[in-house]
């Protein structure tokens, strides 16, 4: 699903120059379950937007579901992104002035859902992260850990192949974390590819593969059985 | 230090209430190392801003350092906090134009530190959190653990009495995490009070006190040996 050859990222700042992505070749197939790791400022956010179709390599291949992206127009990575791809980002992204309900909503809105569907389906994935009760909050009127949940729910409300989940329990106590992984792992074995990063040991667990990065480089990258 | 009584926070919306704080009464002495955990949305981030004087509550009294914050105004809570509170917000609140040196020069502007000096002290706060060779980056140009340890690298700048730190570890991997924990400890042992919002166990165990809030109300408050 995922082949990446050779890729590189590199930031000039001036008159250095900063190597997110140093030389990354990996594959994952459909239907992986892989948790990404690595100190801070290692590359791990880099490397998923690149393979969220966000952001391109300085050099490098990628290709997602055998089409190569670096050929593909900005139109065309935004159709691929909101038809295939659930993306958590590190920082959630959500709109500021619209309801969690409203931000649930937005890749069913782009999907051409009808709003009756559209709200059915939103209700029920904020319900799935246990905030049945706070649907019309609006990010400012929800805590840290509320807001991860709502962008959680809106990469899964339209069900999509590939959930990509930077740090998706960062701002989680330990049971609602357990609550969110055991959600994705529901996913997993339902046929969806889970790739996400994470620096928490626990985390990690429920995944089949940890592929370590270092200095935008991958240093390790083992099978295990998952949680 | 810190004296809270029957503190309440309650939201108005449409015809429901929320009680993010439903009656806090507690006591911080100088010097106090503390923990403060919770499941997610219970009222931390909700208590750490009245503490930090950066909301009002809806009922009850504070008292800072003997002073009741109730009965000041604006400008009055505005000077208490730049002079004496350092704080480490949840979503690190950084200005996204400026490097990442001016934001943790900020709080020495306010203090009318010159800039020679300025420059100087920030740049040594950055370099305590492994950020020497990021000084001149925007936050858009740092990864999310990166700019967790700017915002902590400029609570600590302007060496304050109290230190509020909600989730300060939450963006960054073990090893990063602990080089931080040493450095809070590090000022604790100096005389300067911590209080600290942590999901993590691990974290918590660097504190001589945890106090463990759920639904709005202090459920646990116990002492411990500090690792
Ligand atoms: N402006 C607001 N309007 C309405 N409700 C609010 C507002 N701000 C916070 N809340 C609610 O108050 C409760 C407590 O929020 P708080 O941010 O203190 O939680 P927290 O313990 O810090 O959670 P987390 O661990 O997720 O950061 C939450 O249920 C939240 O939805
Ligand atoms: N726009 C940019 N310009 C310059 N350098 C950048 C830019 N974006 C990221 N970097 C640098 O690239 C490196 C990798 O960043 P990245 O966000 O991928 O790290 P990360 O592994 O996700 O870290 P974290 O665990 O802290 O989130 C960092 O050292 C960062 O400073
Ligand atoms: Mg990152
Ligand atoms: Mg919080």
């Amino acid at each position: 699903l995922i082949k990446l050859e050779a890729i590189r990222k590199t930031y000039v700042m001036g008159d250095t120059e900063v190597h997110a992505l140093a030389g990354v070749t990996l594959e994952i197939a459909h239907g992986e379950f892989v948790a990404i790791m690595g100190s801070s400022g290692s590359g791990k956010s880099t490397l998923m937007n690149i393979v969220g179709c966000l952001d391109r390599p300085t050099s490098g291949r990628y290709w997602l579901a055998g089409d190569e992206i670096s050929r593909m127009s900005v139109n065309e990575l935004a159709e691929i992104r909101n038809s295939q791809i659930g993306f958590v980002f590190q920082n959630f992204n959500l709109l500021a002035r619209t309801t969690a309900l409203e931000n649930v909503e937005l890749p069913l809105v782009y999907a051409g859902v009808s709003a009756k569907e559209r709200h059915r389906r939103a209700a029920q994935a904020l319900e799935k992260v246990g905030l049945g009760t706070r649907t019309d909050h609006t990010p400012s009127q929800l805590s840290g850990g509320q807001q991860q949940r709502v962008a959680i729910a809106r990469a899964l409300v339209s069900a999509p192949k590939l959930i990509l989940a930077d740090e998706p329990t960062g701002a989680l106590d330990s049971k609602t974390s357990v609550e969110v992984m055991a959600l994705l792992q529901e996913l997993w074995k339902a046929g969806i590819t889970v790739v996400l990063v994470t620096h928490e040991p626990d985390v990690a667990e429920f995944a089949a593969r940890v592929i370590v990065v270092r200095d935008g480089l991958v240093k390790e990258d083992r099978r295990q059985t998952p949680k």
